[in-house]
């Protein structure tokens, strides 16, 4: 395990407190997709059966916990303790857009044909979009509360240190995983356009607004 | 096939 390893994994649950933390003490998930939330939910169930089959670690059994409960318990938050305040008029991407081409291309593009090699599959795909409904909603509103950024920051930059992590790999391992490493590079992409928005207005103490 | 099927990453 690397230092980019470690920190993308930190970042990654950062990004998942903070949003709860928000709603928590917000006593709201307003400007909050829930769409994203559950294919987030989805990614980690259909990624984290292994939790039945392999020990790999206690660090890795320990994280995989915490980041379903995490994500149901947001999930929980958006469409049940805090549903008045979810903002579905504005959440409207249409999932079957990402659910079909997903599933499609994890049916064609594999390591092998069995079904928790499939549900893992599908899972990296999924992650690589899964953010999507939550940007498509920021640029229907045309703001983000601050809060709201710097989760997306740290989702972001999670992806991007992994990216570190498997460039090191490579070099120190001879280990590479195609098809997480493609995925994790579209994944990192989307997140372009919002770092470079972050870094030019939120930091500077500005809120998020697009023109 | 092992080192495909154990993943460690998150």
């Amino acid at each position: 395990m690397n230092v980019f390893r470690i920190l993308g994994d930190l970042s990654h649950l950062l990004a998942i407190l903070i949003l709860l933390a928000k709603m928590w003490r917000s006593k709201s998930c307003a400007g909050i997709s829930g769409k994203s939330q559950v294919l987030f939910a989805l990614v980690f169930s259909t990624r984290y059966l292994d939790l039945f089959f392999v020990f790999i670690s206690l660090y890795n059994l320990v994280m995989k916990v915490i980041y379903l409960l995490c994500s149901y318990i947001t999930i929980y938050m958006i469409y049940g303790k805090l549903r008045k305040t979810y903002d579905r008029e504005n959440d409207t991407f249409r999932l079957e857009f990402l659910l079909i081409p997903v599933i499609g291309l994890s049916f064609l593009e594999n390591y092998d044909f069995i079904p928790t090699e499939l549900l893992w599959t599908f899972s990296i795909y999924l992650e690589a979009v899964a953010i999507l409904p939550q940007l498509f909603m920021i640029s229907n509103t045309g703001e983000a509360e601050t809060i709201t950024t710097h989760y997306l920051f740290f989702l972001g930059l999670y992806r991007a240190l992994y990216l570190a992590n498997w460039i090191w790999r490579y070099h120190t391992e001879k280990f590479y995983d195609q098809i997480a490493i493609i995925s994790g590079v579209v994944q990192t992409i989307f997140y372009c356009d919002f770092f470079y928005l972050y870094i030019t207005k939120v930091l500077k103490g500005k809120k998020l607004s697009l023109p | 096939e092992d080192e495909k099927t154990i993943k460690d990453e998150l």
